[in-house]
């Protein structure tokens, strides 16, 4: 399949990623960058949730499925509780 | 369907609705047009009424609204996020917010208004997102042209298990999304396209590619907006890269992603007489140019090189593929033949002209 070019911006993906996942999935937005803390990576622990969501594969990875989905004009409403 | 945390509902069921203003992209009247469609979605399965009031607090303020709106949830512009709800309750719950920097339409073009007013009510009154892809509750818009629409059994389950079945003495029932491994899945009909087998049911459309295990789900509108649901027959001409495809009397062709212009056309184009009024399944032998068509028991076939039907046909079906009943869809892939009777399909092979095996119809999914 041909892979589409957006992915292979790495910078833009990771901002649509995490505006996504901020807007839907709750994810904190990152104010301490320099700290490493412990255990999975929250983004990827989100990714998880929104791809099982979305009856995706669970790759933790923003792959091109994911993007696909992330594209796609929603309802702003989160898909999880707040 | 889920429900929003806390599972909050409106007390009473006569419920009203304001529309505070319009976007200057549609007439008015269509907007109002659409909004009462999109409440009707909701009150035709639920003991729920709508009335619409004016100058005074409703229960559902409808209104567009631009970027950042005052309720901590600014809108993105163009596409993104086309709208937002919120859940039952005093004040600002129950109302829908529009994002006026959408285009907004009334049919398939931009965004359906009434499609994801519709989606944004199922918030108001209490629904969260689903995760079943073909609910009106997906998060993720797609467009149903809405003289079409069916709410989805998703859905009205969903509704009722908050606010009580509907008052109608028959119960209104919806589509419900089709599983590739369901056992008593059966198809409208089936076509391969360019390699792929793509089989149709109702609106969707199970994709399946030879070099991937997993088969994909879409809405038939997705690849062609303007092919009605419920597509009846399909067939691939390889030599001309088209897709022929048959509801009633109709058929379109499909070149890629396009409709050939000047499509729908009568099927009687084609030779078929009066008396034929749809076309149960179809097949193209790209061997031979030859296209064969099963309308109830018999079949035709067509000469897809001198453009006409052949002379001695109809026949009937059992004289050439033998015992297997009507025919609800049929496609041709590495010299077989393959002949879906409901839940059953057959594997006959041209040359020998006989069935060489029986299968499940969703043999093809890996299930």
């Amino acid at each position: 399949f041909p892979v589409a070019p957006e992915a292979e911006d790495e910078g833009k993906t990771l901002q649509l990623v995490e505006s996504y996942l901020q807007n839907f999935y709750g994810l904190q937005r990152d104010h301490h960058p320099h700290l490493r803390s412990h255990g999975e990576n929250p983004l990827a622990a989100k990714l998880k949730e929104m791809q099982s969501f979305f009856g995706l594969q669970v790759t933790g990875k923003p792959d091109l499925d994911t993007l696909e989905i992330m594209k796609k004009p929603r309802c702003g409403v989160p898909d999880v509780g707040q | 369907y889920m429900f929003t945390p806390g599972n909050p509902k409106w007390k009473r069921n006569n419920l009203t609705y304001r529309i505070l203003n319009y976007t200057p992209k549609m007439r008015q009247a269509d907007v109002e047009e659409a909004i009462q469609k999109a409440l009707s979605v909701w009150s035709n399965v639920t003991p729920l009424t709508f009335q619409k009031v004016e100058d005074k607090e409703a229960d559902i303020m409808i209104s567009f609204a631009y970027r950042d709106h005052r309720d901590n949830s600014p809108f993105d512009g163009p596409n993104g996020q086309l709208a937002h709800a919120f859940q039952p309750g005093e004040g600002i719950g129950g109302d829908v917010h529009i994002d006026e920097e959408e285009a907004w339409s009334k049919g398939g073009n931009g965004y359906n208004l009434f499609i994801v007013v519709a989606h944004e009510l199922g918030h108001s009154l209490g629904l969260s997102h689903s995760d079943d892809p073909g609910a009106l509750m997906y998060p993720a818009y797609s467009y149903t042209d809405p003289n079409e629409f069916l709410l989805p059994q998703d859905d009205i389950d969903g509704i009722q298990a908050i606010y009580g079945k509907s008052n109608t003495a028959v119960q209104p029932t919806g589509p419900v999304t089709p599983e590739a491994c369901d056992p008593n899945l059966t198809f409208d009909s089936i076509t391969t396209l360019r390699g792929e087998i793509i089989f149709f049911k109702g609106r969707y459309m199970l994709r399946k590619h030879p070099a991937r295990t997993e088969t994909e789900l879409n809405f038939i509108s997705l690849f062609w907006p303007r092919l009605p649901s419920g597509i009846q027959a399909a067939y691939e001409n390889v030599e001309r890269d088209e897709i022929l495809f048959f509801k009633e009397d109709k058929y379109w062709v499909v070149s890629g992603y396009d409709i050939v212009p000047g499509y729908p056309k009568p099927i009687y184009r084609l030779g078929f007489p009066k008396t034929v009024k749809r076309i149960n399944a179809a097949y193209s032998d790209e061997n031979t140019g030859k296209t064969y068509f099963f309308v109830a028991d018999r079949y035709w076939r067509y000469d897809e090189r001198k453009k006409s039907m052949d002379h001695g046909y109809p026949r009937k079906i059992v004289s050439h593929f033998g015992k297997i009943g009507r025919v609800d869809a049929a496609f041709q892939k590495d010299g077989y033949v393959y002949l879906f009777h409901g839940r059953t399909q057959f594997q006959f092979d041209p040359h020998a002209k006989r069935i060489v095996a029986q299968m499940k119809s969703t043999s093809w999914f890996n299930c």
